[in-house]
């Protein structure tokens, strides 16, 4: 597909033909776009040294730098586009990969990442963030002196204004995740990490879950986007942070199952 | 009989510092993990028993816990079964289902018996007879459809396979 792209009703999202990475989020329903990319890259950790010998652990991150690195510059890509479900799967390594999809009704771009296990080598540790550059948006103030604090569910950037209104990217997490606003207009979430050096706090093991298989954990999670004015968003990322939160629960039974017509609250009571 | 007090009390004990952030040892983490899946356990059981009580049935309950790795027996081998959701917010949901399949087309109805629109998207990643064993060892197929469940409330959508039974078996599941 010469133009790499997905859309719905509310949203038209856009690749880079060369890359495969996101590029722009366009909103159909109020006419006007951001520039948007993002991808995966990876912290080197500290394993401690001569000048500072604390190592990266649970309680401090202390990456040995602070730019981060592509976990690759591009993506292999498939495209699949169908009346349910329009979805670009990317691949950015053996261990890093991500489907983005828009379905029909839902204003907003989910994001399904699934990374791991991380290839330890010995003496290099690696922490795992995806990251969203958005525009030109303000910096976020960290309440921690480290830039880098939990999200417990939604972080929002702050776009250029669109016709003296201020745009809001939002992102939900489904889960907690350590996170940050480095550059002006970024946002890093970590989605993994995997240390293979104690950290000297007491717990006298590295942060590394060998997982059933000792090879490493594989985690796979989900960040829905939601690019809408400033005035709007909380409107679409309250609910939708609640859904997340709690989730339909799917249970399956043979054949006909129970004759559960749709049995509602009041009825159920 | 079905127990909640089991997952209660492993959320309780998983308020711990530790267990938020995960700065404790890896055996501390996995007894974490061990008490919140008996609960878990323990709640399926509660909600079949519901679910029995209020659909007048004794028949099994399945809860596919790998469906995020498109897993659960259950889809992957029967032509008809039933996929019910439980709504816990106190407003209608819609909620799009994927769930591993080995047919190639089904026919959905929805509570009132009404068709519903559904696809079988093929996951390349899981060809019928794989090259190579993927990492999640999984059906070659993903039945889509849109759901929706009434506040605080149940809703039972219907799965009849339509196209006939591809030659697959699910492979042997790795343990745990």
């Amino acid at each position: 597909d010469p133009e790499l792209q997905i859309e719905n009703e509310h949203l038209r999202v856009l690749f880079d033909p060369r890359t495969g990475l996101l590029r722009e989020i366009q909103n159909l329903a109020k006419g006007f776009s951001l520039p948007v990319s993002q991808g995966f890259y990876w912290y080197n950790a500290s394993a401690g040294n001569t000048q500072n010998p604390q190592a990266s652990g649970a309680y401090i991150f202390r990456p040995n730098s602070s730019t981060p690195i592509p976990v690759a510059k591009c993506a292999t890509t498939r495209l699949l586009k169908t009346p349910l479900v329009q979805e670009l799967h990317q691949n950015f390594s053996a261990w890093c990969s991500q489907v983005l999809r828009l379905r029909p009704g839902q204003p907003y771009l989910e994001l399904e990442w699934t990374v791991g296990p991380i290839p330890g080598t010995a003496g290099h540790t690696w922490a795992h963030l995806g990251t969203l550059g958005a525009g030109q948006g303000t910096a976020g103030h960290s309440w921690a002196h480290l830039g880098i604090a939990p999200r417990s569910s939604s972080s929002h950037l702050f776009c250029p204004p669109w016709q003296d209104e201020k745009l809001q990217l939002t992102v939900l997490t489904d889960r907690s995740q350590g996170g940050g606003s480095i550059l002006d207009g970024s946002l890093e979430l970590m989605v993994h990490r995997r240390l293979l050096k104690d950290d000297n706090r007491g717990v006298t093991e590295p942060l590394n879950e060998p997982g059933s298989d000792g090879r490493g954990l594989v985690v796979r999670g989900r960040h829905l986007v939601l690019l809408d004015t400033a005035a709007a968003s909380a409107d679409q990322h309250r609910p939708l942070a609640q859904e997340m939160t709690m989730s339909p629960s799917v249970v399956l039974a043979p054949g006909a199952g129970p004759h559960l017509r749709q049995v509602s609250g009041e009825g159920l009571w | 009989t079905g127990d909640s007090s089991v997952l209660r009390k492993a959320v309780a004990v998983a308020q711990h510092h530790d267990a938020v952030s995960g700065t404790e040892r890896q055996h501390v983490a996995n007894d974490y993990a061990r008490q919140l899946a008996k609960g878990w356990d323990c709640c399926q059981v509660l909600v079949a028993n519901a679910l029995s009580l209020l659909g007048g049935t004794k028949c099994p309950f399945v809860f596919c816990n790998a469906l995020n790795i498109s897993m659960c027996p259950l889809s992957e081998t029967a032509d008809h079964f039933t996929v019910i959701l439980y709504n816990p917010l106190a407003r209608r949901v819609a909620w799009p289902v994927r769930l591993p399949v080995r047919g190639s087309s089904y026919a959905v109805t929805d509570p009132e018996g009404q068709p519903v629109a559904s696809q079988v998207s093929l996951d390349p990643t899981n060809p019928p007879n794989p090259p190579h064993p993927p990492l999640a060892l999984g059906a070659p197929g993903e039945l889509l459809f849109q759901a929706w469940a009434p506040p605080l409330g149940f809703s039972a959508f219907g799965v009849k396979q339509l196209s006939p039974a591809d030659p697959w078996e699910p492979p042997e599941r790795p343990s745990g």
